[in-house]
């Protein structure tokens, strides 16, 4: 029965596109069936994997908007054995504006999701920037949330919005949300900022942090150009590793290892 | 006569804020009085500057929706003589689905800043991660814009979608929008990535790139947690100086020195 994990922060460029794919490549080289859904218009993580979305015949958009749609058809195939891709489409970009009116708008990506969800062992949803609609439908669709913190000034300030934002979503449209946990960014020990946003994060929010955090790592910000994850591009690579443990963590703490 | 320049980019963490705030701080201490507004609902702009969103009696969301206030009223001091703010407002999230039938819903902004657009030199917007109705009115309002382009794959494969919706806001909503500049950030001469990003950018976009470029500075990301413009923190540093560099070709452009 997949686990359903959403990848979110209204924090722009915090690495969620990069947690959700890198984060997806290791559970798949741990044998664990993932499938990660694109629920960005930017559609990085479609090309993060070496995909085009415009070549994609159907898109999360697609299911969303037309429940009759078998969500199997929409699923492509990547390099990586045991990692799968629902794409993006930039229609998503006006999504919140058509569905204005729709009844249970909120619940059209869990449903397109539940005829699935058996088929895999994770299910990873990048969201945009933004607290919009989109962003609601993944942490409706949702059994946790993994938020990137970047080790940055600003990435502090948003954090207090997205958990009342996930306390809505549980009190509302989703009682069973979690908090998988928060994963810290880009951390550069040299930096002085970087130890301090580290030291009030896990200060504050205790054993919610993982212990894993993904240092800043060239490969990591090299490999969408080559159209794979950090795995493939080099496995030996800080920047690889730490998601491998990353996902070790998580199934350590889903008693899955 | 004011000059209103939007700072846009939909692709997430390139700068946006920082170049609208230490762009404004560097236009103020060469004695333009500069206005920075802030349409981003993560109010980030506003904290750079010290200020707190929750204090400001009225914010961009005010004068967008009610029409009789004086715009002069949401104007705040901040520490930098001769640099103002108009504050942010967590209530900007809901606005896009709040005016789905509001008539000239696009040309909010334009209108609440055209009373004061008189009093500056100039007025900065600092826009959100997204291409949605807040940004929109920011590119209606504006008589052009500045894209921050983060050396990075990522930051190369949306500049597309930017410039087509550029053009659409050319057509159908301002004619008289132009293309201020793009302006390369986080740029580290060491890392192959950034010079490959620079390569391309420079190639394709030739003369509406900026010569001056932002190298990745921690000034840059220290100051914000101080609330303040990097030029006020440590003027000499890296960050700062290029910021003015940028603000003095932005003047020679505009054959304002
Ligand atoms: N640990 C890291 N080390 C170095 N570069 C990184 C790291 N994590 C992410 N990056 C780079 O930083 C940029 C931002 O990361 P990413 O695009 O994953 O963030 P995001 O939160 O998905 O952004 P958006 O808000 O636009 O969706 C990308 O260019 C990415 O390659
Ligand atoms: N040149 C630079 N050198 C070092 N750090 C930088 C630089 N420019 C920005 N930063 C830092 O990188 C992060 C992202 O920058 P910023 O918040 O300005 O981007 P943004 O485009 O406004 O993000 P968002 O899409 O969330 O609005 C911030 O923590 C900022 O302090
Ligand atoms: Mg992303
Ligand atoms: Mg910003």
């Amino acid at each position: 029965m997949g686990k359903i994990i959403a990848i979110a922060n209204q924090k722009g460029g915090v690495g969620k596109t990069t947690t959700a794919v890198n984060l997806a490549a290791s559970l798949a080289a741990l044998d664990f069936k993932t499938l990660v859904v694109d629920a960005d218009p930017q559609a990085n993580s479609t090309s993060h994997v070496g995909l085009d979305p415009k070549e994609a015949a159907m898109s999360i958009y697609d299911l969303m908007v037309n429940p009759d749609l078998a969500p199997q058809e929409a699923v492509l195939e990547t390099e990586v054995k045991d990692l799968f891709m629902i794409a993006s489409n930039i229609d998503l970009v006006g999504a919140e504006v058509e569905m204005v009116n729709v009844e249970n708008r909120e619940e059209k990506m869990r449903n397109a999701l539940s005829a699935i969800r058996g088929e895999y062992d994770f299910i990873l949803i990048d969201c945009s920037p933004s607290l919009g609609l989109i962003t609601i439908n993944a942490l409706t669709a949702a059994d946790s949330v993994i938020v990137p913190v970047q080790c940055e000034y600003f990435a502090l300030e948003g954090l207090g919005k997205l958990l009342n934002t996930i306390k809505i979503i549980q009190q509302r449209l989703n009682k069973e949300l979690q908090i998988e946990g928060l994963v810290l960014t880009m951390y550069d020990v040299r930096l002085r900022l970087a130890n301090q946003v580290v030291e009030d994060v896990r200060g504050h929010f205790k054993d919610r942090v993982f212990e894993t955090m993904i240092p800043r790592n060239i490969k990591l910000s090299e490999a969408p150009s080559f159209g794979m994850p950090a795995i493939m591009l080099d496995a030996e690579s800080k920047g690889a590793v730490s998601y491998l443990n990353l996902a070790n963590e998580i199934l350590q703490r889903n008693d899955l290892v």
